[in-house]
């Protein structure tokens, strides 16, 4: 112990191990909405399943679009086409990722259920609608139909709403939206108004979204995205006069329990705040300022700029933390004198520290804190390993490839 | 950059209040 605090945490292996089950954690408050991992026992079948190899390959490639999005690095303007008539250009832009987590809303009068991504990344929101002119890939729940809403209307191509998208073109007089991400995925639509459920107390009439033409690309069944990025186009944005432009979520540990969002002002009384920076270079994403990290209850030897030159962005849709290079070598060593008692097992992919933890029933583990201004966060173990299978438990954070990423 | 990714952020109530300009972490608010 350091000042009172444990240096060292100790965990069952079986409670980082999602089971076959689902257990769903009990809702936090009524006007919360339950997130699950999409992959896992709580969410609906998913057209196709990635492995861990998988998933991992793909966070690193929606690593590497943050990256040249922060760094202004363009891989050129691209056109995105609704129909063989329409076209609208489009840069090519983030990538989805493996899109973890998933909310189920509702949308139109009456409301119709749609479980889409939840991404903090992202700006724009959007669900596959009819009638599909171009095309639409198969999603768990009913396709949104326009024509069976009372509220529904497209946006004109003159409406403000139109005119400040930033990629957008014009069927007539109807405002067409355009979304296309990194992987080559892409939607293209009607840019559309109608009512938003959130939950049953939180309903939000003219709420902005894309009504999707032409959708293609590694959706994987779910019915689009909402956006809780800092554009204004954003649910948080577009709720933000009644609920103000607050939301906090809670993911759970594995994908067999439950986590939720909520819109609105936090549900815990004890929360910690640290400084959201904005960063011109990237001025929608949410920017956190990391200064140091702690393993084992000492503190890494390592300048504050050696975060701060570069910057740090918190984003839900990312799944291992990446850390400049000195960082990371730092932490991995720090971390490995730390756990010299288990065997070392082949790394995985980016994760380069993985342990065999086949004779151990119960691990001890330095305890990682990740130091922002004003602020300590002190990780559990599901924080620090990345669960791979019992023989295969990594250390859950990579290195950038250079200093100036 | 460095990218706080989403397994750093489990079991806490990561909170982005854009109101003042903050982000809050409260521990163990879910399993």
């Amino acid at each position: 112990k350091a000042n009172g605090e444990s240096t060292f945490g100790a965990v069952r292996i079986t409670s980082l191990v999602p089971s076959l089950g689902c257990s769903p954690s009990k809702a936090p408050g009524h006007s919360s909405l339950p997130v699950v991992q999409r992959n896992g026992p709580c969410a609906a079948k998913s057209v196709s399943k990635p492995n861990h190899l998988q998933s991992l390959a793909q966070d690193s490639l929606r690593v590497a679009s943050l990256q040249e999005i922060v760094s202004g690095v363009s891989r050129g303007n691209d056109t995105v086409l609704l129909g063989s008539q329409i076209s609208i250009p489009a840069r090519s832009g983030l990538y989805l990722g493996t899109g973890n987590y998933v909310i189920t809303v509702g949308f139109g009068t009456p409301t119709k259920s749609q479980t889409v991504i939840f991404d903090t990344g992202s700006n724009v929101n959007w669900i596959q609608c009819k009638p599909c002119l171009v095309s639409c890939y198969s999603q768990q729940e009913p396709l949104f139909d326009p024509l069976l809403s009372s509220t529904y209307r497209n946006v004109t191509c003159a409406a403000s709403a139109c005119l400040e998208l930033t990629s957008r073109g014009c069927s007539g007089t109807t405002c067409l939206y355009g979304v296309t991400y990194g992987d080559g995925s892409s939607t293209v639509g009607f840019l559309a108004i109608d009512t938003f459920t959130l939950t049953s107390t939180k309903v939000f009439s003219n709420f902005i979204f894309g009504c999707g033409q032409n959708n293609r690309g590694l959706f994987r069944g779910a019915a689009g995205l909402i956006g809780l990025g800092r554009s204004p186009y954003s649910l948080n944005s577009q709720t933000a006069s009644s609920l103000g432009n607050i939301f906090s979520y809670c993911l759970p540990s594995t994908s067999s329990s439950t986590g939720y969002l909520n819109i609105g002002n936090p549900l815990r009384t004890t929360v910690a705040y640290t400084p959201m920076i904005t960063d011109s270079r990237a001025p929608t994403l949410y920017f956190i300022d990391l200064v140091g990290i702690t393993v084992g209850g000492t503190r890494l030897e390592l300048s504050p700029t050696v975060f701060q030159s570069v910057g740090t962005i918190i984003d839900s849709g990312t799944v291992i933390t990446r850390l400049p290079p000195a960082a990371y070598s730092a932490l991995r060593t720090a971390f490995r004198a730390a756990m010299t008692q288990y065997p070392l097992a082949p790394a995985a992919s980016i994760l380069d520290t993985c342990y065999d933890f086949r004779n151990s029933a119960t691990l001890t583990y330095p305890v990682i804190k990740l130091l922002y201004t004003n602020l300590e966060v002190t990780l559990p173990a599901t924080g620090v390993f990345y669960v791979i299978s019992s023989a295969q438990v990594c250390l859950a954070f990579a290195g950038n490839s250079d200093s100036s990423q | 950059i460095g990218i706080i990714g989403n397994v750093q952020q489990r079991t806490f109530e990561v909170t982005h209040d854009n109101i003042a300009n903050r982000i809050g972490f409260s521990a163990g608010a879910c399993s």
